[in-house]
């Protein structure tokens, strides 16, 4: 007999959680962690103050033969959260702040959540909240998550005096997982999110009481990124229905200058002649067909400007340097910020730089360090598009090989980054971004094979 | 000023559709194809009967320079869906009958929903969805679904006489897609379907009309999989809380018994015993740090039996061979079942062939297919544990090489097939799935050596 039922978010994410970066105990030790250091990150960037992060894990008890219960609680001077919204921000899948068209690292309304969830289904037990605005009160919340139902269930709810004005969210739970296996892997990732957050304090205490500090080295942050409106390249049915359906304007000329990204009044007009639509015509009026025939006209008409990057806020060379002269001390770097490009009418910047020497370890491939949206990926490098982009590269044509001591780097930054899984762990293979990483690479690959060749030469007069 | 929204299960994968498979106008119309396929499979042999599919892609007008819009419809002889379900089971993303501990290729209650999902955001039309159980009635529903809100928005219904008793179910819909480009993997992907399935009867009309006809070379189908209980060793709190909470029984016997796969009342006792609980303690009166407990016990003892495979259904190896055979004609072919093993609970089959010569191609590299629940997998190759295994092993103590006329075969059946994503691309790197693996090659590789080293012979003794 065939049953039919329907699921949660939550309940379809508890049961494909691997999809979504829990894997193992060791791995998701590791997710758990990340999720809640980038949302971190970005409450204190969405306040433009160089964020300083706390996180501590501690051991609980032994669970199995390779797992334990560790206590992991991370500490931040962000935003934070308004109280009314704690109970859905960490307690109900698909809920945030960051569906919009801005660059951030947190974009599914998901991970935050994921983790806790994590921690309930080892544990049993609630994961604990603090968060103030730095105003008169600090709201404390013990919650736990109806996996089923998809929605938090309240334990308990404080509200505190905040006397030293502290601003800023505390995030509390249990869970249980692998940290020996985990440890390598967590270490980098406190190592790359200083090297490409330079402006971030992160302080992380392991459950044998060591310290790990990571200060800032400076005080500038990238410009922050603005929200911005969709690319008319971008569009589809469905965006426009929901486009019209919340406009105001009731003529096209206005509909495309307010709804769309850098649509002035002349090309608006242009656009119009060239689709043969008329300017007095109400949005909230277009048939079906024509509703198709605009998104069609709109993909087709050439004039429309690329998108500015006001919507992204790339590290830039300067700070990327600063990034890998810090971490691997080179005794050469080049580094390289392309032009925005898009993809699917998302605008992304590709970053990347090449580093020779210094504390570069000698192997068998080449060092290669990969972000997106200044988080660093850790996992799955074989199937990252980065990475396939150095391995059809023909390096011998630069004088640089897997063996030698080269490090390569390469950050894409997005509205919407092409993450291929959930659990954020490698870039998809698009054309565009394929063609961005490959033109940058090819750009520092030269500067390292002018080093290069200099250096031979260097050698070779010394030899005489 | 931050503000927070929550979005439907849709509106997410809406969203990231390129996560479930979406990522582009060729991919698409695969995606679409498969995902149609996938379920006209499982429906039919849900009744234990050799499927009949066609699927019919017709060119409906031009929509870009290298885009046009496509009706597709499915046809099959499947068990069909109950009129009170059409609406959700086509038009709510995470609804379907495949939330079930059976194999299944069908796993998300996703698949189909994304493929109309992406036909109307691109044509802006209804889809269209015939049924019947065989019996007096023919119910057909014209549907849209409504994204922001994920619930199906009924446009028309119409319920037919069934004069001929026709069983089965009809989708059709239009979408825009690059079928030019997608039609060397369409092709791939009916052609792997008839091997692993050669049972079946698939037809598919190309755009220009042509004809491709996979006719089932057998009658014999593989013993179809039951549905199972969860086995001790894949608990975690949520899923005791929910035993407990909708169990009947009143004592701790009973409860294992009743809601375990292969407890048995001896090793009930035994593990009640191990794990020091009382049998006669109420499965309902059990505290939080009791079930948390519970779960690590579980884990623990070493005596609950492993999984068996009545709630899988593996191809087997004659099957195997004759797909094999009728598709590659090989000069030798050596195939190889292994025993049931488990990764997180969930139990699995791989099964392994290796064929050398005949129609294979001579290429750079081995000529890789891969399964999962007999769903051909044809994107992500270099992504996929069973690739990984492939190029770690050492082929030249088996005088393998990868330019020699070889394809090798890897299916995995499961319960829960460890897809890395959403869209079913690729097969996670387990530990205990790629040791499976490995041990099945390693064995069918044995046997290839044989036949190279005997071959070798017999060509040494004819140039005497
Ligand atoms: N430390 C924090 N400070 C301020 N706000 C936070 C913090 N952690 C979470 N939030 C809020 O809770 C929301 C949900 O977080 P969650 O990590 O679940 O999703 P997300 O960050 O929006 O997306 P993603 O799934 O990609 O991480 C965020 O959008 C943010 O508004
Ligand atoms: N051709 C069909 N015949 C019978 N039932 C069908 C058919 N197509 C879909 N269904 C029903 O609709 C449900 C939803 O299908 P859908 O493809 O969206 O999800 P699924 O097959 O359950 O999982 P997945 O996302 O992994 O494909 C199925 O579970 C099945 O019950
Ligand atoms: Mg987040
Ligand atoms: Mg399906």
């Amino acid at each position: 007999q065939v049953t039919f039922e329907e699921i949660s978010a939550s309940d379809f994410f508890y049961r494909n959680r691997d999809i979504a970066g829990f894997t193992n105990p060791s791995r998701a030790i590791f997710a758990a962690i990340r999720e809640l250091v980038e949302n971190s990150l970005d409450a204190a960037e969405s306040l433009k103050i160089p964020p300083d992060i706390y996180v501590r894990l501690s051991f609980e008890g032994e669970a199995s033969k390779e797992t334990q219960i560790y206590k992991l609680r991370v500490e931040d001077n962000g935003i934070g959260v308004p109280p009314r919204h704690i109970p859905s921000a960490f307690g109900q899948v698909l809920f945030g702040s960051k569906y919009k068209l801005k660059q951030q690292r947190g974009t599914f309304g998901l991970g935050g959540k994921m983790a806790i969830l994590y921690g309930q289904i080892t544990t049993h037990q609630p994961a604990c909240i603090m968060s103030s605005n730095g105003m008169s009160r600090i709201y404390m919340y013990k919650l736990m998550i109806d996996i089923q139902k998809n929605r938090p269930l309240i334990l308990d709810r404080k509200v505190l005096l905040n006397k030293e004005q502290w601003r800023g969210t505390i995030v509390e739970f249990c869970l249980e997982g692998d940290y020996l296996r985990a440890m390598p892997k967590i270490l980098d990732y406190f190592k790359q999110t200083a090297m490409v957050n330079p402006y971030a304090n992160l302080t992380f205490v392991d459950p044998k009481g060591r310290l790990y500090k990571f200060t800032s080295v400076t005080k500038d942050m990238p410009k922050p990124p603005k929200e911005t409106l969709p690319h008319p390249y971008g569009v589809d049915v469905e965006l426009l229905q929901r486009l019209i359906h919340i406009t105001p304007y009731k003529n096209m000329p206005e509909f495309l200058i307010n709804h769309f990204h850098r649509v002035g009044e002349k090309t608006a007009q242009k656009f119009l002649t060239f689709s043969n639509i008329s300017p007095s015509k109400n949005p909230k009026k277009l048939s079906h067909e024509e509703i198709v025939r605009l998104m069609h006209m709109l993909k087709k008409f050439k004039e429309f400007l690329p998108p500015d990057a006001s919507c992204l806020s790339p590290l830039g060379e300067e700070l990327l340097k600063v990034g890998i002269v810090k971490e691997l001390k080179p005794e050469f770097v080049a580094v390289h910020q392309r032009r925005p490009a898009t993809y699917a009418g998302h605008p992304f910047i590709i970053e990347v730089g090449i580093a020779y020497g210094g504390e570069i370890p000698k192997r068998s491939a080449f060092l290669i360090y990969r972000f997106a949206n200044r988080i660093p990926l850790l996992y799955d490098e074989a199937s990252d598009v980065s990475v396939r982009v150095i391995n059809d590269m023909n390096w011998r044509r630069y004088k640089a090989a897997p063996d030698m001591p080269i490090a390569i780097l390469v950050h894409i930054c997005s509205t919407k980054v092409p993450y291929k899984t959930v659990g954020k762990e490698f870039i998809a293979d698009r054309p565009e971004v394929r063609k961005e990483i490959g033109n940058g690479l090819r750009e520092v690959a030269r500067q390292l094979q002018h080093f290069l060749t200099r250096r031979e030469h260097v050698d070779r007069e010394r030899k005489r």
